[in-house]
């Protein structure tokens, strides 16, 4: 219905305002309606402006600013109509060290009320982990889970290492 | 309504029944490339009703069943089972169109080479409508969000206006 | 011509078999033409095997299988029509480690005849670079190169993080 | 035909003129998320003959000047060189249809925001069709897997067979 999309809309657009800025430490970001005269049939467009640069299309965002104003968009989601959990595989395949923290980060004020399962490769990320999961094939082409310790994460990859071929 | 435990036998490339028990809080599940780990996620999207072999990153959906590597034959039937701490009574199970409370729900679904599938909650048979209509309202229908695929997490940005449209309807 | 495309799709079979193997420590992988009667028209298919692993499509490849086999692919095009130059934006995203080794091995074979320019953000790629170039905005919004040393390459991202927000 | 040296002033984020001097072997370009280094890609596909502003990220081509930041004016133009070591002999630049053989060649785009472009062979004006017929047979005209931009390492295996077929018809 008309009433529920725009209660829906305001709460994402002003989570993604606060929380793009949270990401990227300033700057400055929106939603907007392309056609506010026909709500229910209207596209959806978005600006970012990363700190310190000027306003201009998001595709011309890094690889890195686009996964970090998705990240943003994901969560105003999640904030508006919060989940029991959330399951986010490799979202950080894109971000450096910094920005992975500051996802780190923000996932951490989640975690009240939502469960997070997440994949990743980046040892960083591991580390906000309560408990970490190894998924290996011992066997080849045979998924097996083991146990990993936290001070193994560092050599996860040898750890974990398949079978030599 | 947090996931507690997560069985798998035969799905993808768990030839063997694995069990995940899940805590509160963050979880990460590391391996090396090619071992598993997405086709967690993949299991988790389909005990909850995924109808889309495509969305599996299969083309057709016996794909999801355990197809045999150079030691192994392959499976008959892929199943996975999901709980659910539903302490709370977010979840209401019904079977045999009653209520039936309970502090943990769990669903588990089951796919045989025939082609014939299987659906169950808290061990009895269902109808995968039953399943989805158990999980609307719950902030989980909505996976749209809840669940982000590898390679996916820009997905909204790169969509078009129309599309983003779609995604807001499919929250709103 | 028909024969020039024969010619350059048989050079680029025999590398893609060849190369797979290689990148994946053995399997099996073929590109096919789907109608071989109209070579002018015909689509390709591939078909990979990562080995201990059973045959079957090519989607259900893990996000770093896909990787190599495509990079197998790339590389199967340059060896059977050399190219001066190659550039290489973050291919590695999605490689644990050891994938990662086995991809720089590779472009160790081609730099004979190739100049390679990539770029990363794993430690380990940097470390088969001959040279390194930093690029990094200490004046935001503004681009700079800064010339970076391989014993920094392990803290890269404080050598060139920007300005504080 | 190593690439020696590229110079970008005004284009994207490289406000400033800067240079990079290339040497034989393996270059690495590091730094942090939205520092740059696409942008270099993006600056040696362009002064090549790039024509689509979507290939570069843009929605038009003026999206490659650089257009401010909190504490500078946008720049008025977009230039980019780069510079070829030629003692091979490989590349066979011609000025005013005469052929100019020379160990360095250089190409230099320009774009202004009026929109008027300028193209340069070793210092001469040329046309872009000049720059576009001297890299053909080379092995660069077919840049289609010579440069991996990001994210696009896996386009081949996803493209359709369709698809596929154009990019060997492209590279043979
Ligand atoms: N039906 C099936 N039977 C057996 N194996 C399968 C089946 N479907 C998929 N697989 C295998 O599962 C593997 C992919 O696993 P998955 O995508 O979970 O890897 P991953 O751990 O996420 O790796 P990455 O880090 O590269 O993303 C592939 O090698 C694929 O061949
Ligand atoms: N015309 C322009 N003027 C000024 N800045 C621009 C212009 N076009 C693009 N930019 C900026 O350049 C930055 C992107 O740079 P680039 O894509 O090279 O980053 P990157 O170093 O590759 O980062 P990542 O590691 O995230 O991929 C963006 O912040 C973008 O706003
Ligand atoms: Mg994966
Ligand atoms: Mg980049």
């Amino acid at each position: 219905s008309r009433q529920r999309f725009v209660e829906t809309f305001t709460a994402v657009r002003e989570n993604f305002q606060t929380l793009f800025r949270k990401l990227f430490g300033g700057g400055k970001a929106d939603i907007l309606l392309t056609d506010p005269d026909d709500v229910l049939e209207s596209g959806i467009e978005i600006v970012a402006r990363p700190p310190g640069k000027e306003l201009r299309s998001i595709s011309l965002l890094s690889g890195g600013e686009k996964t970090m104003a998705a990240l943003a968009m994901i969560f105003s989601f999640f904030r508006a109509k919060p989940s029991p959990f959330c399951l986010l595989d490799e979202v950080d395949a894109a971000l450096d060290e910094a920005n992975t923290e500051r996802y780190n980060a923000l996932v951490g004020e989640f975690i009240a009320d939502t469960q997070f399962i997440m994949i990743s490769h980046a040892k960083r990320t591991m580390s906000i982990a309560n408990v970490l999961y190894g998924v290996t094939m011992q066997e080849r082409g045979v998924s097996k889970r083991i146990s990993v310790r936290f001070e193994e994460a560092d050599k996860i990859d040898e750890v974990l290492e398949p079978v030599a071929m | 309504m947090k996931l507690k435990k997560l069985i798998v036998a035969g799905f993808k490339s768990f030839a063997d029944r694995t069990e995940f028990e899940f805590d509160d809080g963050v979880s990460c599940i590391v391996g090396p490339n090619g071992c598993g780990k997405s086709n967690v996620v993949d299991a988790i999207k389909w005990v909850l009703g995924e109808q889309s072999a495509k969305s599996l990153r299969g083309s057709e959906m016996l794909d999801v069943i355990f197809n045999g590597s150079s030691a192994r034959k392959q499976s008959g039937m892929a199943m996975v089972t999901l709980e659910f701490d539903n302490s709370e009574g977010i979840l209401q199970p019904t079977a045999n169109g009653q209520m039936q409370p309970s502090e943990t729900v769990s669903v588990t679904r089951r796919l045989y080479r025939s082609g014939q599938s299987e659906y169950l909650i808290n061990k009895n048979p269902a109808r995968l409508r039953d399943i989805k209509e158990m999980f609307l309202d719950t902030g989980m229908g909505a996976s749209a969000y809840s669940i982000i695929e590898q390679g996916r997490v820009s997905q909204f940005l790169q969509a078009s206006q129309e599309e983003r449209r779609a995604f807001f309807d499919e929250a709103a």
